[in-house]
């Protein structure tokens, strides 16, 4: 499931979109004990100035990305705008049963999107 | 037959070869499980959906805070054996022996073990109930038919009331090794001052392993 984005196209400046994940939809409910899915979310939006400076509390930004935003500002052509990806990242844990039936705990990183930058 | 599509890439991404097949055979959930899972999970935790609280501390990747190991898969193994206990050693008039089986060959050849947690629950009969200190518990490998391999590891036991624990990494195999595919252990329990008895009511292995393929280094931190 993933929020809609508002008028088609990338919606907005670039920032983490809704995006929950559902263990029931892949088929794994049978076998996955907890959770029942987790909010993965995803990053969207445009990175075009002013969204790719700094603004407060947000991502660092990177120098790379402002310079880029600036070129496309004075010449679209020569280069694309920077991309709107994840920058903070949280993980999450699975518990199921494998296998073997044993009850399996496992933990990943970087699983789900806290924060989105211009990179 | 292989799971088709994106769910395949899913499973691949997170580290598992293939779903498992068909419904487990339903068995409760043991709770320290549970509480390694609520405790590990920062959605579990989380104040809102989808945001880490701001300063929130960060766990260390790939560190099982509460076993106090490095690790990031933790596996409760259910005993495979019979838990009968080995009549020769009945015969005798001992205390019974017991051969208990450990499956590990889901664990992959790249997982480094930290930790090998046996709990052993004993149940007392009547004459061996009140009796406290003083067993020795005796874990040996087994050896072929119903032979009995070196002792690995002796362990005072003072309470039977709770789970008995005892660690097998470092006795069962040896620290920098690989996990062995199955694990076939016999087991005794001794008062040493009485000829009481009792017996072995449940076994299970707590096994924690460190997966490096699914660890990265912790995250530069906001400057």
């Amino acid at each position: 499931e993933a929020d809609p984005v508002v008028g088609g196209g990338p919606g907005g400046s670039c920032r983490a979109r809704r995006l929950y994940v559902s263990f029931r939809e892949v088929g794994w409910h049978r076998w996955v004990i907890a959770p029942r899915g987790f909010l993965a979310n995803y990053c969207q939006g445009h990175c075009s100035l002013p969204a790719t400076l700094p603004g407060p509390g947000g991502p660092p930004t990177l120098n790379h990305a402002v310079l880029r935003a600036l070129m496309y500002s004075a010449a679209p052509g020569a280069a694309g705008l920077p991309c709107c990806v994840p920058a903070r990242l949280s993980p999450i844990s699975v518990l199921f049963f494998d296998n073997s039936d044993n009850v399996v705990l496992r933990h990943y990183e970087d699983m789900v999107v806290d924060e989105c930058g211009c990179r | 037959p292989a799971a088709p599509g994106p769910a395949a890439a899913l499973l691949q991404a997170l580290g598992l070869c293939d779903a498992p097949q068909g419904a487990p055979k339903p068995r409760p959930v043991p709770p320290v499980m549970w509480r390694l899972f609520r405790r590990r999970d920062p959605q579990e935790a989380r104040v809102s959906p989808g945001r880490t609280p701001p300063g929130a501390t960060l766990r260390r990747p790939c560190h099982v805070e509460e076993l106090g190991v490095a690790g990031n898969i933790v596996r409760h193994v259910p005993d495979r054996g019979t838990r009968a206990g080995i009549p020769e050693s009945a015969a005798a008039g001992q205390c019974s022996r017991w051969t208990v089986v450990f499956d590990l060959s889901a664990v992959e050849p790249t997982e480094q073990p930290s930790r090998a947690r046996l709990e052993l629950r004993f149940a007392a009969e009547e004459a061996a109930m009140g009796i406290e200190g003083d067993w020795e518990l005796s874990l040996a490998q087994a050896a072929e038919g119903t032979g009995v391999g070196p002792v690995l590891l002796r362990q005072a036991v003072v309470s039977l009331g709770t789970p008995v624990r005892a660690e097998l990494l470092g006795a069962a195999w040896s620290h920098n090794t690989s996990v062995p595919r199955s694990l076939h252990l016999v087991l005794a329990l001794r008062h040493r001052a009485t000829s009481a008895c009792v017996h072995l009511a449940e076994a299970s292995l707590l096994l924690v392993t460190l997966d490096p393929r699914l660890c990265h280094p912790l995250a530069r931190l906001r400057r």
